[in-house]
């Protein structure tokens, strides 16, 4: 879909131990702005669970200024690209 | 590598033959984020390697051409991640019409250099077509390698597949990660969290994992460094003491030199020999003393050896030999203004020559009727040349985004570096390849903190930086300063190459060294503007800004730089004593010109029970007018250890000036 790019939604530390919970509370979020669980899991990439919480999913412009307001949303990143050295 | 590893001091020619307290890493996992492996490269063999250490949780991901057989001992693990690239050229990659492998196997080679260069087991006889031949290591020999696939040949590297790459590394268990990628100035504040690295970083480091990144290669313009966060490692490139110069034999029997790593099979006598001015399409067009695209003559350059000038640091040697080869040309003789890094030319031969050579040639062909050369074969040479030199390509600080924070923090060797590559052609060969970058110098040092990490196992990231940063050298093998290659030559500074030249054996016991906490790095967001409810998001523990002032320049790092002084301003630092339990540390001051310095105490005395110490430096400017910076140095000595931490201080007396 051209009008969506990829945002990373970047939710600073992890708050759950469980990788299980940490995934589900990103899927519920994005359920809420996206309006339902089958377009969370349409638009989601990656879930950052591990090292940290977040999530990398397609977004609108819109839905990604949304988002950012979001309690517990700490940044929203534009996806880029890095060049190796 | 080959070379490399003795050049800087580690002299170990085989793992039966130990002559290091370092272990050659083993027990270590260095992950590697970057274009992939090539598995089957004999620089990935098992063999003498010890079990896979149990904090490893990685695994070994299918895909294209690599299934899980691919791993080993030594490569303990592979994943790859793709989603974010594919979404930012909008289609998917195809395997074919890319030349890529869906999978962690490396299309570009250039994985499988990093990642041999850091961890790549002995490897008899490596060498580039008959260059640089010798036993071919990584720096840590032992240590194991988890490679995370998050760079596509052609495409680059895309911020939400290097952060899964950084999650699933945190989650697997490496030790070191090295990271030979990054972004072009004007750079993202990782204040705000627009940097994939910082982020990620941020995060490995807290939970104790070294993170080591390259400085970027658009040196030598100053402030063009990248990869500047705190809690990062970032590595600038050198020269090492090896060269590969090349006889230019000229019609009047005159030998010049120049350097080339081509070693094609014929050498086929004089030739005809012509300046790309005279076989240009328009002589009146400047660009064709460049050689620039399209600019040269067909007929007039056809069966001739070329020699072309560039002015600029940024021409690429592979691409200006296409413009001659597709004029007709059958050698490209370059001069260009810096000695570091050679391309490998694989439609004609090419000889790299500095401006004084160049010139040389020039007046020849300029007086002779008809101009010939021949070009003779690259020999390897070691030893002759004073090095180590900071490349020019090497970016340069200060940080742009973050100037109180000195960046580089060290440099290793990164030019002409030989290390395993993907094999041409495609065929499971063993193949190796000599590159230059400063790519090539972060897997040296991610490999030097696999060495410090694998005895002093419980090392913070910051400690080991710390360790890097205070035993780096200053000198070069004719016991002078170390020099920099640029748009002119001069000393370097630690805008060039941080604490300087990276010494492992020194690095092992540095004595003392400068740690620093989560804490401490969200006191110092607090300092660039975080705010307490973003604070509170990074980490687990409840932590507020403190309201005290110069929380940027406390930040406890093994280095002091003050952007802006105006009249007087006090640091403060704490050492741990990492070395004899009871020692005595006497102060060793270098006050920057221009600058009074204090330190106190001037002595540091340790023991059983007192092993962190802190101490203030007070500097004050006595310039008159505004200033550069100006470099100096504090090293604390208990006549064993030398921990030497530079100094770059800047005089600001107004906030601007007028001309009136």
């Amino acid at each position: 879909d051209a009008s969506t790019n990829v945002y990373i939604v970047y939710m600073g530390e992890n708050k759950y131990e469980d990788p299980v919970t940490i995934t589900k509370s990103h899927h519920k979020l994005l359920s809420t702005l996206l309006g339902s669980k089958e377009a969370a899991m349409r638009s989601i990439l990656y879930s950052y669970k591990h090292g940290f919480s977040g999530f990398a999913a397609r977004l609108t412009e819109t839905e990604a200024k949304n988002i950012a307001e979001f309690p517990g949303v700490l940044q929203v990143i534009q996806n880029g690209i890095f060049k190796l050295h | 590598t080959t070379r490399s590893w003795e050049f800087i001091g580690l002299n170990f020619h085989s793992s039966g033959k130990l002559s290091t307290e370092s272990n050659m890493g083993e027990g270590t996992i260095i992950g590697v984020i970057d274009s992939g492996v090539w598995p089957e490269s004999e620089s990935f063999s098992d063999k003498g390697m010890g079990p896979i250490p149990s904090h490893w949780k990685g695994k070994c991901q299918k895909g294209q051409n690599f299934n899980s057989s691919n791993c080993n001992k030594k490569l303990i693990g592979a994943r790859w991640f793709i989603k974010g690239v594919m979404h930012m050229i909008n289609r998917s990659i195809d395997t074919t019409k890319d030349d890529e492998f869906l999978s962690p196997r490396d299309a570009a080679g250039h994985g499988t250099h990093t990642a041999s260069t850091a961890a790549g087991n002995f490897v008899d006889k490596a060498s580039y077509k008959g260059l640089a031949a010798g036993v071919a290591r990584g720096g840590a020999p032992l240590a194991h390698l988890a490679i995370y696939k998050a760079c596509w040949d052609g495409f680059g590297c895309a911020d939400a597949d290097i952060l899964k790459a950084f999650d699933k590394a945190i989650h697997d268990g490496v030790d070191i990660l090295s990271l030979s990628l990054g972004s072009n100035i004007p750079l993202f504040s990782y204040i705000d969290q627009r940097d994939s690295i910082a982020v990620g970083s941020f995060h490995a480091a807290s939970r104790g994992i070294t993170v080591v990144c390259s400085a970027g290669n658009d040196g030598p313009t100053s402030q063009t460094i990248a990869n500047t966060a705190p809690w990062i490692i970032t590595v600038g490139a050198t020269t090492i003491d090896r060269a590969f110069p090349t006889a230019i034999t000229l019609g009047n029997h005159q030998t010049v030199w120049g350097q080339s790593m081509d070693t094609g099979k014929e050498n086929w006598g004089f030739t005809g020999l012509t300046y790309s001015e005279r076989v240009a399409v328009d002589s009146k067009d400047d660009s064709s003393k460049y050689c620039n695209p399209g600019t040269l003559n067909a007929t007039l350059a056809s069966g001739k050896i070329i020699l072309c000038f560039s002015k600029s640091d940024k021409v690429d040697m592979v691409n200006t030999s296409l413009t001659v080869a597709e004029a007709g040309g059958v050698g490209l003789i370059l001069a260009q203004f810096h000695n570091d890094g050679l391309p490998s030319c694989d439609l004609i031969p090419c000889v790299k020559v500095d401006y004084e050579v160049g010139t040389e040639i020039l007046s020849y062909i300029r007086t002779a009727r008809s101009p010939l050369a021949k070009l003779n074969f690259p020999k390897t040479v070691i030893g002759k040349w004073v090095s180590p030199q900071v490349a020019s390509f090497s970016s340069r600080g200060p940080s742009s985004i973050s100037p109180a924070i000195l960046k580089p923090d060290v440099a290793a060797p990164g030019v002409d570096i030989l290390a395993a590559f993907t094999p041409f052609g495609r065929k499971h060969l063993n193949s190796y390849a000599l590159l230059s970058g400063t790519s090539m110098a972060c897997p040296h040092v991610a490999a030097i903190a696999a060495l410090i990490k694998s005895v002093h196992k419980d090392w913070s990231p910051a400690a080991i930086r710390s360790a890097l940063v205070t035993t780096a050298s200053q000198t070069g093998t004719d016991g002078m300063n170390i020099f920099e290659e640029g748009f002119t030559r001069k000393a370097a500074d630690p805008f060039d190459m941080g604490g300087g030249h990276v010494n492992p054996n020194r690095a092992m016991q540095p004595g003392l060294v400068y740690d620093i906490s989560t804490e401490d790095y969200i006191q110092f967001l607090c300092s660039m503007g975080h705010t307490n409810a973003s604070i509170s998001a990074l980490t687990k523990t409840k932590i507020s800004c403190s309201k005290s002032s110069h929380l940027e320049l406390n930040l406890n790092l093994p280095s002091i730089t003050i952007p802006n002084l105006r009249q007087s301003v006090t640091v403060t630092r704490k050492v741990t004593n990492v070395g004899h339990i009871n020692s005595v540390y006497r102060a060793v001051e270098e006050a920057p010109y221009g600058i009074k310095m204090r330190v106190e105490p001037q002595v540091l005395s340790f023991n059983m029970t007192r092993k962190v110490i802190s101490f203030k430096a007070t500097f004050s400017t006595t310039e008159k007018l505004l200033a550069d910076y100006r470099f100096g140095s504090l090293t604390w000595t208990d006549g064993e250890h030398f921990v030497r931490s530079p100094i770059a201080i800047r005089t600001v007396k107004h906030e601007w000036y007028s001309y009136e």
